[in-house]
């Protein structure tokens, strides 16, 4: 079985900057072993 | 073994009666012969599928990109009735086992795929059958969230096959190297999405001032759910900031799925596909696998924008159990002739926020069969 998350990310930032990309940040590579409730990724206020 | 023992008898007795002078002990032999065959059969097939993961993984580590080949057994595939085999089999796991029976069984299930026996909630034997060991809880705290409110947690334990930011037209994910599937496809074309056509685009640059979150709140769903569209996916442009995170539960993992965050969620949509298997091989030679696939999609709301989970079940995890809708029924005998016939949705809450869930809380669980 799989799980596909699709997601927006907070993007406050966009809105003075229309160019800028979001501050997300994935914390993960692929091929990683990940648990539930561990961090997928991160961004900043 | 009783059943063994009838055979048996039975064949003695049909032997005696014939009048039959031929060595009976011939027969006698033929059953366990059988059994011994197809155990051997399933310990090669489980070996050649251990060797193949481990050239997989040394192929990974070496950086190695696996490319989109279809082959025969990929078109052998379709023929085979998977969601029959895929109900037998959650039948058979269904079955209750004698109490002494379970700890040997769930043991050698946790041996063959690597399952860690030492966080399962309750004892061994207090699981009737595999089938309940398989969506087994696991003991407090074993699965700790992260208490970052600035991140964004794993829904479930896995293998992170894929994961990256929606650029471009057609909002493409790649499956393997040289194939790729559409989101809208595997969301749904309803889908609360939030893409950018040309004359969005026009749109949004006078509404540059507005609040973003409202506008989440407002716009797309109420829009999409009060008309819903076929959106032109070629042409439309996925939103800055949409991003996607697929993961590959293998059989001995923790199946149940959490919520990623705080978020709500409004839709739930339910595709009657194909069960194919998803694994690796699978992935690189079925097209669309993840879009042709049974799978339940819940799509909503959360801090951030728009956010969305599809569970993609597999011949094997045939059924998907959603603990906000325990009503709902997958791998169901099929009722629709064309894949292509929209999906199951059902809108929760229509005029309020919809099923509410807690980053953590438990959402949804994989089944056998």
């Amino acid at each position: 079985s799989t799980v596909v998350l699709v997601f927006q990310a907070p993007t406050l930032k966009m809105l003075q900057n229309r160019d800028s990309s979001s501050e997300f940040r994935f914390s993960i590579r692929r091929g990683d072993r990940v648990r539930v409730g561990e961090a997928l990724g991160r961004w900043h206020d | 073994t009783s059943l063994l023992k009838r055979v048996q008898t039975a064949s003695q007795v049909r032997a005696s009666f014939n009048g039959s002078s031929g060595n009976p002990r011939g027969n006698i032999f033929l059953v366990p012969g059988a059994t011994v065959a197809t155990l051997l059969m399933l310990g090669a097939l489980h070996a050649r599928r251990l060797y193949d993961d481990k050239k997989v993984e040394e192929a990974r580590e070496k950086g190695i990109e696996f490319e989109f080949q279809p082959d025969h057994k990929a078109s052998f595939l379709r023929m085979l009735p998977l969601r029959s085999i895929s109900r037998l089999f959650g039948s058979l796991t269904s079955v209750e086992l004698p109490v002494w029976m379970r700890p040997h069984v769930y043991r050698a299930w946790a041996r063959a795929f690597h399952s860690n026996l030492e966080e399962v909630a309750l004892p061994l034997e207090n699981y009737a059958s595999l089938r309940e060991f398989f969506v087994r809880t696991l003991k407090e705290g074993s699965r700790p969230i992260d208490p970052d409110p600035h991140c964004l947690v794993s829904p479930v334990d896995g293998t992170v096959l894929r994961f990256g930011e929606l650029k471009g037209s057609g909002t493409m994910i790649e499956q393997v190297k040289g194939f790729s599937y559409s989101v809208s496809s595997l969301l749904g074309a309803s889908s609360l999405l939030p893409v950018i056509t040309e004359g969005d685009m026009h749109k949004e640059s006078s509404e540059q001032q507005g609040n973003l979150k409202e506008k989440n709140k407002k716009s797309w769903w109420r829009f999409s759910l009060a008309s819903p569209k076929i959106r032109d996916t070629v042409s439309a442009c996925p939103a800055k900031g949409l991003y996607y995170c697929v993961i590959y539960l293998s059989p001995g993992d923790y199946h149940l799925i959490h919520s990623p965050a705080d978020w709500n969620v409004l839709v739930r949509r339910h595709f009657s596909g194909h069960l194919f298997p998803v694994n690796e091989r699978a992935t690189r030679t079925i097209r669309n696998l993840y879009v042709q696939n049974e799978r339940v999609v819940l799509e909503g709301l959360w801090e951030g924008g728009f956010m969305a989970i599809a569970a993609i079940g597999a011949t094997n995890i045939g059924s998907i159990k959603l603990f906000i809708e325990p009503e709902l029924q997958t791998n169901q005998r099929r009722q629709k002739i064309l894949n292509s016939e929209p999906p199951d949705e059902r809108v929760y809450e229509l005029e309020g926020v919809g099923k509410t869930l807690k980053k953590g809380a438990e959402v949804a669980a994989f089944n056998l069969g």
